[in-house]
């Protein structure tokens, strides 16, 4: 797949970020 | 709930002190916290701080967060 990429663009690390915080709420009551 | 709650909800959990804003020493708290690397974590700061001023304010912080939400860098506020 020419659109993968070895390490993260600055936009990827930013959408784990969020998603790991959106993910870190969702798990903590 | 709207972005703007929510990036704040997010501010609030990387500013511990509740200074009113972030920086590169309370972004490295979340090593441990969230699956990311210190490096990563360093990225998303970069990234954040627009003004490169070395503090994250909550509207470059909402700003950043709608930006990951609609990909545009519109504002929240």
């Amino acid at each position: 797949d020419p659109n993968m990429k070895g390490g993260q663009t600055s936009e990827g690390v930013l959408a784990n970020f969020f998603n790991s915080l959106l993910t870190k709420k969702a798990g903590s009551p | 709930s709207t972005v703007l709650e929510k990036s704040q909800e997010f501010f609030q959990i990387c500013d511990t002190e509740g200074k009113g804003f972030i920086t590169r020493r309370d972004m490295q708290r979340l090593l441990g916290e969230l699956p990311l690397s210190a490096e990563d974590l360093e990225n998303v700061f970069d990234t954040l701080d627009a003004d490169g001023n070395g503090y994250l304010t909550v509207e470059e912080f909402s700003s950043g967060f709608s930006e990951f939400m609609f990909g545009t860098s519109a504002s929240a506020a």
